[in-house]
């Protein structure tokens, strides 16, 4: 019975993720291979960025940094994305069991130190070594063309792309990261927890489901559940380097403008 | 609480709209 309660928790959370998120490793690998309808826009230098602006992406979202540089422009529309992927991570966090029962200052706690550790590992599932896909997999940008941005931007997304190919050679697909993005979010050791063993007990019950659920959907992959372990402390040791990457930012670069909602979580992150 | 005031709002009301 308890197997079946664990089985039924990984199928909820698994239909929690599609629910709430827009992208998904599926959807991406299909477009990412060549299996979509309309190929994606390559963007790799100044001209096809230019092109890309133009037509793939809201104009509305583009208010008052059509002037600035590109590298400015490129930061601006990550933040956008990164907006919106906290704001779908917030919805799936609430259909965890349980968690709007907790304590909301504790909601806010895991929220804020989890979202990032949980866009990154999610970041994964757009990327191939070549590029990420970017304007919902209507494009691509190339690492190439990120790593020939000036300084210190061509520094964002390399660390992401390193991780990344790790990650992705262990093969995980979404019901598998549905349960791992819900694990990371239950961290019982963030900075300012007040109710700690009750997010200890709730991450121990999703830990469970996945391991269970790793055995049955990879059983060939004998180390694939310590190997997810690793990489929750990975993935912390990207967010730290992240931050302190866009607190720099933040102080070398006049022309930035940091949203609202990520001012917020990086505040006293680290 | 107003340190996280949009984290709050997000967490209380997902209608509530969050622009760039």
């Amino acid at each position: 019975s308890q197997m079946a309660d664990l089985k039924s928790l990984a199928k909820h959370m698994f239909e929690a993720y599609l629910k709430n998120f827009n992208m998904n490793k599926t959807k991406a690998r299909a477009i990412l291979t060549g299996k979509a309808n309309i190929p994606p826009f390559v963007i790799h230098d100044m001209e096809t960025l230019r092109l890309a602006e133009e037509n793939l992406v809201s104009k509305q979202a583009v208010n008052g940094i059509q002037n600035k540089e590109a590298e400015v422009r490129i930061f601006q529309r990550c933040q956008c994305t990164s907006v919106e992927t906290v704001r779908e991570l917030t919805e799936f966090a609430k259909c965890i069991p349980e968690f709007i029962n907790l304590d909301l200052n504790d909601q806010v706690t895991l929220l804020k130190y989890g979202v990032y550790e949980a866009m990154f590992a999610m970041l994964a599932s757009i990327m191939n070594k070549d590029g990420l896909l970017v304007a919902y997999g209507n494009g691509f940008m190339t690492r190439e063309f990120l790593k020939s941005l000036r300084k210190p931007f061509n520094e964002i997304m390399e660390p992401k792309f390193e991780f990344a190919m790790k990650f992705n050679a262990l093969e995980l697909d979404d019901s598998d990261l549905s349960l791992f993005v819900a694990a990371i979010i239950l961290s019982g050791d963030r900075p300012g927890l007040v109710n700690v063993s009750q997010i200890e007990q709730m991450q121990e019950t999703i830990v469970q489901a996945l391991r269970l659920h790793l055995h049955s959907n990879h059983p060939d992959a004998i180390y694939l559940f310590p190997k997810l372990l690793q990489k929750m402390a990975d993935l912390r040791q990207l967010v730290t380097e992240h931050a302190q990457l866009v607190q720099k930012i933040k102080k070398t670069e006049a022309d930035t403008f940091l949203h609202p909602l990520l001012q917020e979580i990086y505040r006293d992150m680290y | 609480k107003e340190k996280h005031k949009i984290l709050h709002r997000l967490l209380q009301d997902s209608t509530s709209p969050v622009d760039l």
